[in-house]
């Protein structure tokens, strides 16, 4: 069984980058055969596993010019339990380079020949609908979109999720919602608590059990280059992780 | 004198909408007349001034399709102390429309025409360095830069700054640094204090000495569409914007 999962949000700052680190690397200690793929120009999540963006010679932009070669653009980052395609700044030539010919399929055919080696393969979107968006929600079998619980973010998800929609009836006919994850939770506030209640009254099912809880360890681990079991196995945010790799195991196996 | 000042940050979700709106209400408080225009087609500012984007007619749009007229275009929200252009998702075609005649100087020549009824001008942008917000760089006499201090928000730093710089030499020789600010701030956590420490000793004066703190009153107000000053004045929140207007006041007095 292999599964090919974008984190995708066009609202920024809500947790994608920490969920695709965080989760990559507790599927990889669960024994899950993980690849994560940093798809943002921003390559957040190259530096947050310890990289240098700039001195990425192989990068994702390998996808996009015929250029992909596993044993270059694959590498294993210390400490992290998965493999990782790093990103770095010229990505963003994809995004501006709206020639006519859109391929939305680029990224779904450079991956075809390596999915067989991973149970696996996550990919950090950046946060737009661009063309390298796009690409991941061709590509993937389902979504994860992390949701903090705060009105602006709740604003944009129904954009979000018609975008998906009408993903699913041109370019991926299989995709479908992996779950919304809520991040950054603050328990102790009533606006969180009154738009999670909103969240599951409307979503139900949608929405993943687990719940990621505000946790400043969570935004110290990458100026490490390490993921939150690394960083500080005993706080909240490894906890929160371990569990939403947990149930994402459990919800693919009963399938 | 009349100031155009662009609020943006390509990292998504570090409080540009919330800057904008809560510092064009506190300078309009201060006796300035302000207006604030939303140029986001996420359009958070526009909702969190109490509109709904997807009932608006006349946005930041026309704009683009020379079709502004100050009395449909310029609105006045309830209880708030400043003028208003809103926006919707309707402007992100503007974004994808990359024909190649891009035209930076759209924004700056419309705006040309009602720029001496305001003192501030402020213009809340996207996070992208697309065509609405090159042109919002064009257009504007200086750049407020909301920071957090998190390791993802200052490496995205240099990229911004570069972004500008090319702007100064290219369509907007005047443009300068308003100053950088920093949001969400946690005086508890270690991290917040060290890598505002970087930041001021790495940038100097150019960091407003005005630091927003982490406040879970400034999430809450725009569901209700008020400032924070409406909402409630004696948060935290509402002291800090209110020295944020006075710095940015005094600053622009001197010079
Ligand atoms: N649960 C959490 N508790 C506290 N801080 C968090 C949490 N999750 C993420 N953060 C911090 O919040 C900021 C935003 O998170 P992150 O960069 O993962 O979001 P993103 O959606 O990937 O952003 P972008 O849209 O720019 O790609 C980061 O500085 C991160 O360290
Ligand atoms: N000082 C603060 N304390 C607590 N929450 C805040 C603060 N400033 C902003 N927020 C909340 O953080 C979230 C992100 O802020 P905001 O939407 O203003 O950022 P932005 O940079 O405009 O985001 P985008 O990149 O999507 O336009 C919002 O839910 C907002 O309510
Ligand atoms: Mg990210
Ligand atoms: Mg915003």
């Amino acid at each position: 069984m292999s599964k090919i999962i974008a984190i995708a949000n066009q609202k920024g700052g809500v947790g994608k980058t920490t969920t695709a680190i965080n989760l990559a690397d507790t599927l990889g200690i669960l024994e899950k055969k993980v690849l994560l793929i940093d798809l943002d120009p921003q390559a957040n999540a190259t530096s947050g596993v310890g990289l240098v963006p700039l001195d990425i010679k192989y990068s994702s932009l390998s996808f996009f010019t015929n250029t992909f070669k596993p044993k270059y653009n694959i590498v294993k980052p210390d400490s992290a339990h998965f493999d990782f395609i790093p990103s770095n700044i010229r990505l963003a030539s994809i995004e501006v380079n709206k020639s006519k010919s859109i391929d939305l399929f680029k990224l779904k055919r450079a991956l075809a020949n390596i999915i067989e080696n991973y149970e696996y393969i996550l990919i950090d979107c950046s946060p737009s609908f661009g063309l390298l968006t796009l690409n991941a929600l061709t590509a993937s079998h389902s979504v994860i979109i992390p949701v903090q619980c705060e009105f602006y973010a709740l604003e944009g998800l129904n954009k979000l999720l018609r975008t998906i929609k009408s993903i699913k009836k041109t370019s991926n006919p299989n995709i479908d919602i992996e779950g919304l994850l809520i991040t950054m939770y603050d328990s102790r506030t009533n606006i969180s608590n009154q738009l999670r209640e909103e969240l599951i009254k409307h979503f139900e099912s949608m929405v993943f059990n687990t719940v990621i809880q505000r946790n400043i360890t969570l935004s110290e681990a990458p100026s490490y280059g390490l993921s939150i079991i690394k960083y500080n196995p005993n706080c909240i945010g490894s906890e929160n992780y371990l569990n939403l790799g947990l149930e994402l195991i459990k919800k693919n196996t009963n399938e």
